[in-house]
């Protein structure tokens, strides 16, 4: 319920609209979109129960490695009434001849295998919020100090999870397996998005954000 | 730290 309620509003795209190319236009938007995106990341992270109490450097190495899956977790959470579109932002939608025409074919593609797997499980808020917190503490980041810190934050989200969903989902004695089962592909989904953004930046057409830019060199 | 001053700067000020 606390996880529900520091829930983000809702975020939106600010094309610039004299940009004349499509697919630059698509690009640069996606690209502000998510230095914005990271900026409320990391504010929303300071309101996940047990993160504050973290050494700084222990947040930053949990950030550094769990930004990308926390963003798409988002997408992907804005995207499960849409029919294969990408919801980005809520007036930012991105069908499958946007992504192909601007070379994020493939990342349309991976991003809408996990959309489906989350709609097979009709996951709720409470689940998509508690799985993003999830991702945070479970980054798997190789810079920890203290490891039992980080775990304890782990065992705490995981037992807000189980304790969600024998109250509301009794009916699935295995439902919280189901979605801890879902973070392997998440995990991958999200790398495959930072290659796609690493491979954008080398190619150097499209305005990026120094923040951007700073979280993409700690992946 | 150095290489990563902005997500730093943003977790020290309060909110």
């Amino acid at each position: 319920s606390h996880l529900v309620l520091v829930e983000p509003g809702e975020i939106f795209a600010s094309p610039d609209l004299d940009l004349q190319d499509g697919d630059l236009r698509i690009l640069t938007t996606l690209c502000e979109l998510i230095n914005r995106e990271l900026l409320v990341t990391i504010g929303w992270a300071k309101h996940v129960p047990g993160f504050s109490v973290l050494s700084l450097v222990d947040q930053m190495a949990l950030l550094q490695s769990a930004w990308m899956e926390i963003l798409v977790l988002g997408i992907v959470y804005r995207s499960l009434p849409m029919n294969d579109e990408l919801a980005v932002a809520e007036n930012f939608l991105l069908g499958r001849e946007q992504c192909r025409s601007s070379g994020l074919l493939n990342l349309h593609s991976v991003l809408l295998q996990l959309v489906r797997k989350y709609r097979k499980t009709k996951v709720d808020k409470e689940e998509f919020v508690t799985l993003k917190a999830m991702a945070l503490a479970n980054s798997d980041s190789s810079s920890i100090e203290n490891m039992e810190s980080v775990l304890h934050l782990q065992d705490r989200l995981h037992e807000a999870l189980q304790d969600y969903e024998r109250e509301q989902h009794s009916e699935d004695p295995h439902r919280s397996g189901k979605l801890l089962m879902t973070l392997p592909l998440l995990r991958q989904t999200a790398n495959e998005a930072v290659r796609t953004f690493c491979q954008i930046r080398l190619e150097g057409r499209i305005p990026m954000h120094k923040l951007f830019l700073e979280m993409l060199d700690a992946k | 730290q150095e290489k990563h001053r902005i997500l730093h700067k943003l977790l020290q000020n309060g909110n």
